[in-house]
């Protein structure tokens, strides 16, 4: 038995909590908060068999990897009407991930 | 040493850590949130000596067993006092335990 | 690769912080509440080389040791202005710290 810790950005979090849940796993969120940048993130745990963690972190790469994105900027107010916000490039995703074993588990 | 993690129903969390202190034991407690169903919950976290390990798994036991209860549902409004609300069996408690080595511990 | 994890004072939490990061450590923030006094204080995580426990521990004892400083009371209103608030001697600090071994550390 192993416990994951998966720490990702609030902006795919939803996305992997619903793969991890849908593959037949179970997770608890925690909110958290990012020691250099202090903006919030999600740290995502769950005690799974050793044989299935390969299928977890396949999950987090397929839901959290780090990739650009074109996203359109929310920019509020009157100007939006003149000036449609452009689409801009921006880098989103990554997860840190380490993996602790797990001396004894059990449902109580 | 171990560190054990504890994550019951909010409904349960507050008489087991009483229970906890009580008996000695050091304990944190740190809001949580289910993956499947989304509704919060509790983690209690403890570093405790291995010895100590088996009572605090009991006394986790004896306060978040899964259980079924007979509770008066809370209806609110005027339908109350016509249709006083029934008694109905709710099954609430479990609670997921996972133990994990601790390789140091100490207080600074 | 090891997990630190340190509970301290909310009243610490933010010196701590900027100096780990300062450091070059990565860092995780979870808000938590101690078992015993109820009261809100900080859960840091952070994810190191073996090599670093010590340096991060350092870290740790030089912003949190437990210490007793000289703190002026925040009283408000009016007797503030007749009754200046005079220094008392306060117990502040303190950390509890449980390093745990990482199996698996990857960043996606
Ligand atoms: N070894 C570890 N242990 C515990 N938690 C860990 C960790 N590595 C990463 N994290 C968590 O994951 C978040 C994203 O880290 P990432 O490395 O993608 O992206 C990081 C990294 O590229 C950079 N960064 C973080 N700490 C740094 C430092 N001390 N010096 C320079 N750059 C840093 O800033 C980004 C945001 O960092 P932030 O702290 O706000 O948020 C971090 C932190 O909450
Ligand atoms: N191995 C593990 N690692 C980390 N956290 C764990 C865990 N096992 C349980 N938990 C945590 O404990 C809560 C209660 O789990 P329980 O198994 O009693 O009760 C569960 C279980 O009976 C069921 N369930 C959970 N995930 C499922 C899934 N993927 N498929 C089918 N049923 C699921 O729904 C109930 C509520 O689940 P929810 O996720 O909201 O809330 C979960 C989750 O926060
Ligand atoms: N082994 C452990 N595992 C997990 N978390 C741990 C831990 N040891 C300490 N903590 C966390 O660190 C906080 C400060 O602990 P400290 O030992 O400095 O200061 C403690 C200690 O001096 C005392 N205390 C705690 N539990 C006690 C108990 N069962 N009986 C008597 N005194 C207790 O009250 C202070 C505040 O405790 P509180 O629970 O509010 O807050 C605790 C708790 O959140």
């Amino acid at each position: 038995m192993k416990l994951v810790a998966a720490i990702v950005q609030e902006y795919d979090a939803n996305k992997l909590v619903r793969a991890v849940v849908q593959a037949g796993f179970r997770a608890t969120i925690i909110g958290s908060t990012g020691g250099f940048l202090r903006t919030g993130n999600t740290t995502l745990i769950s005690a799974i068999e050793d044989a299935d963690v390969g299928a977890l972190l396949a999950l987090i790469a397929a839901n959290c990897r780090e990739r650009t994105e074109m996203l359109r900027p929310e920019i509020v107010g009157d100007y939006a009407d003149w000036y449609p916000p452009q689409e801009v490039e921006v880098i989103v995703g990554g997860a840190t991930v380490f993996v602790v074993p797990v001396a004894h588990f059990e449902r109580i």
